[in-house]
């Protein structure tokens, strides 16, 4: 999926 | 864990609106209530709801414990509850099943569920507190239409918020297409005003396939709250009483 960021990059891990 | 819902239909629209988006998901259970957190596969959504311990009476936890319940399954046994029901979920230490109860509020009719937990492994992501730049409130069945409406021209809307309004605004291969709001109080009935906070302009895109699958949660309230910052994802919040929530956060597509 091109151009579509992942929320994994914005909320890190706990 | 006990914990006793007056009205079923709650769990079921929540239950609703969120099992196309994931499957497998921990119940996490302590004395403030019943969270849940969990991302759909592509890992481009997440959905955080927090039923409170005050959405319940009584309500009833001793030990923190996290239940691993397919949604599909729930959905199967919540399927036998009328909305009106009078829900009980009921867990053990360390437990197998979860316990469901519908108590027909006009009659002596009693059903009881099990549904097998499954163990799951899953990561909780840290969502941090954010000010956002723009905080949109709108009637919940207005931005139902919006996203249904642009999602039948193309794959993602751009959303633009200035102190003028928010546009909503898609390119697809027949045309284009946008719709504006502005401010607007209505002194008739408030559930139907558009309220626009805003500290800085905010533009950003986002896959019209995600949001109208959040819009499935649309029966949970009037009302749906926008909160955008650039280059941060989108959180679309449908209040329940007592505080209690369901929110979606939805991953921006990045610029060309």
């Amino acid at each position: 999926n091109p151009g579509q960021g992942n929320i994994m990059s914005f909320f890190g891990k706990k | 864990l006990e914990a006793r819902l007056e009205q079923a239909a709650m769990l079921k629209r929540v239950v609703d609106a969120i099992k196309d988006l994931v499957q497998d998901c921990n119940f996490d259970c302590n004395d403030s209530g019943i969270a849940l957190q969990a991302m759909d596969n592509s890992h481009v959504a997440l959905v955080s709801m927090m039923l409170k311990s005050e959405s319940f009476s009584p309500f009833r936890c001793d030990r923190n414990i996290a239940l691993g319940i397919n949604l599909t399954s729930l959905t199967k046994v919540l399927r036998a509850a009328q909305g009106d029901d009078i829900l009980t979920l009921k867990a053990e230490d360390a437990p197998d099943v979860v316990n469901l109860t519908f108590e027909s509020p006009e009659s002596d009719r009693l059903s009881e569920y099990d549904i097998k937990l499954m163990d799951i492994d899953q990561e909780h992501l840290g969502i941090p507190d954010t000010e956002y730049a723009a905080t949109i409130t709108l009637p919940s069945s207005e931005f139902s239409r919006i996203t249904r409406d642009l999602s039948a021209l193309s794959e993602s809307v751009a959303i633009e918020c200035t102190k003028e309004g928010v546009k909503f605004t898609c390119t697809g291969d027949i045309g284009n297409g946008s719709v504006s709001l502005r401010q607007h109080t209505n002194v008739e009935n408030d559930a139907k005003s558009v309220d626009i906070s805003l500290t800085e302009p905010v533009a950003l895109t986002f896959s019209l396939k995600y949001l109208v699958n959040f819009c499935k949660a649309a029966g949970l309230s009037d009302r749906v709250r926008l909160c955008l910052s650039n280059e941060v994802p989108l959180l679309v919040e449908y209040g329940l009483s007592n505080n209690s929530y369901l929110r979606f956060y939805l991953a921006p597509k990045i610029g060309d």
